[in-house]
């Protein structure tokens, strides 16, 4: 079971402030239900798979384009806050409360739909049942956001000891470079010194059998 | 004895490599290894 | 203003579910205010720092450490559950309410302080402060959520990139390194050549030599 709860300001009341809590399973195009509370009073209602695809066929509008609405308006609070407006209208007794959202538009507003909610006979129940549940949803996303933070320090020091190798790896790789040439010049150099030697050799023997040949 | 050594200095290197035999990776590698840096 | 709401069970009907909360300045122990709502009803009190002094010293506790026993009691909630007992008593006309806080040992119990709460004259509003409060903390908790996600993509990114940068260095240097053998071999190589030309000329110069010393 799917909840979620919102504070919303009706346009019938501005000053008022109520809370809002839609619940649903999987998916609200299945169906929802509605708690309405202004702290004191509390009252409830469902929406079912048959009124949502009723109100989308009186609105000729496409179910899933209609649920939706129906998310943005009932589920996203604040995030689509003044796209749209909710409307409460209490009767004497606050027995019956008559709920409706509307879209906003430029030019206007269009009903997304309504409902006549019950009064709760105990609405203490509730307002605890919607503590509990805030208390719930804090207790996870606390403990979401330190796994989340220790995450973050061990993808942070898994960074900087890959950064500390990497800077390792390019040193390692400059000082080889300069090590190998440095060997090779040694290696190299003898054999040049080979090379001369013999070519003073090749010079000295090529001198002496000129000279063999001009004293004979 | 003086000719072996005589003859090893003929035809190697200080660092053991050949002055004459073709070398390859590994023969390389080994003659570097013996390398030190007396510059 | 520091705000925590918890939800306790008083030992002294523990199937009631009460909601408390806690408010103070910057130091707990500084004094604090304290608004204990059970859905329907909702008193409120405060424990100033006098009274706090007062407590510790009836205890003949230091005080720091009481107050490190207060923040266990009232603030950690859940995370101290089992450790603090709280005891509840209301009148008839639930005008007044006596709140208790007590430390749990195993050989019994002390009691950490008490106050008598007086009775809010509309608990609607002070349960839609306590939903606001929530809302808001889980609508920051939301955010800060949502930016340690960024975080961590963004560490995971940097790390795998580094990480391909490291392995591309380990490669590139084990590359360098073969690159570096060959050109020196071919290099070597043809310098060897050249000592094999140049011993075979110079045997040849020497037989020569020989020969002409002979001839002559």
């Amino acid at each position: 079971m799917e909840k979620i709860l919102n504070r919303i300001c009706p346009v019938s009341d501005p000053e008022a402030v109520y809370f809002l809590q839609v619940s649903w399973e999987k998916d609200l195009g299945a169906g929802f239900g509605i708690i309405l509370t202004d702290g004191g009073c509390a009252w409830t209602g469902t929406v079912s798979e048959t009124e949502i695809s009723r109100e989308a066929a009186d609105m000729e509008m496409n179910r899933e384009k209609y649920v939706e609405e129906l998310k943005k308006a009932l589920i996203l609070g604040e995030e689509s806050a003044g796209k749209y407006n909710f409307a409460i209208s209490r009767d004497e007794e606050n027995a019956l409360c008559h709920f409706s959202y509307e879209r906003n538009l430029k030019d206007g507003s269009f009903q997304l739909g309504s409902l006549k909610l019950q009064k709760v006979s105990h609405p203490a129940d509730v307002v605890k049942e919607l503590l509990s549940h805030c208390l719930d949803c804090l207790g996870r996303l606390q403990v979401e956001n330190e796994h989340l933070q220790k995450e973050n320090e061990r993808l942070f020091s898994d960074w900087s000891d890959v950064e500390k190798r990497l800077e390792k790896c390019v040193e390692a790789k400059e000082e080889l470079e300069a090590d190998l040439y440095n060997r090779f010049i040694l290696v190299l150099n003898e054999k040049k010194a080979k090379i001369r030697n013999l070519q003073k050799l090749l010079n000295e023997a090529k001198e002496s059998a000129a000279d063999t040949k001009c004293t004979r | 004895s003086p000719d072996t050594k005589e003859h090893f200095a003929r035809e190697y290197d200080c660092y053991g490599d050949s002055y004459t035999a073709d070398t390859d990776v590994a023969q390389l590698k080994e003659v570097f290894s013996r390398v030190t840096d007396n510059k």
